[in-house]
């Protein structure tokens, strides 16, 4: 899978969505 | 003869030395063997795994003695609920954890040897309608359970004396949680699967719902088994238990889908197929192999990254094959059959 078909990847994904997500 | 048809099958063959007989026990008074498994434990300085077997009302601890015998250490007696399932406690000692209920959990035990006392004992972890249930590393236990208004997703932390020392309350998603699964090398994260087929994602510190990922209609309903971290890509090894033959190669066993967690799309990674014909029971996984029973009494073991079966253990005259666990720290595969015979192999 290439990263056009799941859109722009981030090695940081979960602390990201850990900062966006509702607490 | 069962072996035969699915070697033949299969496109790279499986390879007959890749499972090798180490040892069987029986339990002489079981005849409908619900689940196995295997625990470390430590007793007089020697830490050894040992072989976990249960029936519905009673859990056995196995030790292993020279040459290939295993020995019945103790047996738990578990009269009132039926005992239903195992649940492996990864990086634990001396601790069993069983689910016991009818058609659905009712109940979490631990089953334990108490050194303050000199006696095997057990306790309760948990109680409601529970509808899946995973033991973590570092003595934790998730949970979901529902009642008429909602569902709760809780993380016990075991203490080693058969209590829990904390509770961590999830953020339920709407939909039934059906399964769970560690992430590879993330203590913090956590997979399940939900009964409207998604993927979804926790931070089991905050207990905050991170994400939530449709699997994709073309699948069955998924199970999820296990997940590994790469490259910003979330892998996580489905089964489909209830799996028609939807693809060209049969029926899917396993197949591992990469997820971008940032964008919650997917894309399949590999597809462990059975041959047409043999359907696949609920399976079991460890590291990057998978195995299951098939409805043809076989147990196959397939390598889930290059997505090839590796192994078949076909029916014995003895009769059809029901359970195949891996036992921890790849010691091999546990094969049971209903009549409380075990075999652990080498893989």
């Amino acid at each position: 899978c290439s990263e056009s078909d799941l859109g722009p990847i981030s090695l940081n994904w979960f602390e990201e969505l850990s900062t966006e997500a509702p607490p | 003869d069962v072996a035969e048809p699915l070697t033949a099958a299969l496109p790279d063959g499986p390879r007959e030395e890749s499972l090798q007989f180490v040892s069987e026990l029986k339990e002489p008074w079981c005849s409908g063997a619900v689940d196995v498994g295997a625990v470390w434990w430590a007793a007089a300085g020697c830490r050894e795994l040992r072989v976990v077997t249960a029936c519905e009302s009673a859990v056995s601890l196995w030790q292993p003695r020279a040459p290939a015998c295993w020995a019945r250490v103790h047996t738990w007696h578990l009269r009132e609920i039926p005992v239903i399932q195992i649940v492996p406690l990864p990086d634990t000692c001396n601790l069993v954890c069983v689910a016991l209920g009818e058609l659905e959990i009712g109940e979490i035990r631990l089953l334990l040897y108490s050194s303050d006392t000199d006696s095997f004992k057990h306790s309760l972890v948990k109680t409601g309608n529970i509808k899946a249930v995973v033991g973590l590393k570092d003595w934790r236990l998730v949970s979901s359970s529902r009642t008429m208004q909602e569902q709760q997703v809780e993380m016990v932390f075991l203490s080693e004396t058969g209590g829990s020392k904390d509770r961590q309350t999830l953020m339920p998603p709407e939909e039934t949680v059906t399964a769970f699964a560690e992430v590879e090398g993330m203590s913090e994260a956590l997979v399940g699967t939900t009964a409207g087929n998604s993927v979804v994602v926790w931070n089991l510190r905050t207990g905050q719902l991170l994400r939530k990922m449709h699997v994709g209609y073309s699948y069955p309903v998924s199970i999820s088994h296990r997940a590994y971290s790469d490259s910003g890509l979330l892998f996580v090894v489905l089964s489909h238990p209830h799996g028609k033959e939807s693809e060209p190669c049969g029926s899917p066993a396993f197949r591992v889908v990469a997820f971008n967690p940032r964008t919650g799309r997917s894309a399949p990674v590999t597809s462990s197929c059975l041959p047409p014909g043999p359907a696949g029971r609920r399976g079991d996984v460890w590291d990057t192999a998978g195995a299951a029973v098939l409805t043809s009494g076989a147990v196959a073991v397939w390598d889930l990254l290059r997505g090839c079966c590796t192994a078949v253990l076909p029916p014995g005259p003895a009769g059809q094959w029901a359970l195949a666990r891996w036992a921890p720290g790849g010691a091999g595969l546990l094969a049971g059959r209903r009549d409380g015979t075990v075999q652990l192999y080498r893989y």
